[in-house]
């Protein structure tokens, strides 16, 4: 059940960066939130290049998954 | 080293972004 939980959070998570809901985040989707969250716009830039692992400039939900999954359980916990 | 304190701080902005949607979700800080 936690790992439903935390499949559901992440969902849940996806969708409000990707407003448009296109599947993916972009940059701007993630600068969008500067006002929404107490992160600044660099910090958004760095929380997007570090979860874009092939830095392809789509963050896709699997990318998303494996950084809030790291974030909950630690490195190796996909 | 510099790449472990990249490394970190990248740790810490990503600690921060996932509690603040944490946060706004419960409403709860």
């Amino acid at each position: 059940s936690d790992c439903s939980a935390v499949l559901e959070k992440t969902r849940e998570f996806f969708q409000i960066c990707d407003i448009e809901g296109k599947g993916f985040i972009t940059r701007r989707d993630m600068q969008r939130l500067n006002g929404e969250l107490p992160l600044s716009a660099e910090e958004l830039e760095n929380v997007f290049a570090t979860l874009d692992a092939d830095g392809n400039g789509y963050l896709t939900l699997e990318e998303f998954s494996s950084g809030f999954s790291e974030f909950m359980f630690g490195p190796g916990v996909v | 080293d510099p790449n472990m304190k990249g490394a970190a701080a990248n740790e810490g902005v990503l600690a921060n972004f996932f509690n603040s949607l944490l946060s706004k979700k419960t409403g709860v800080p």
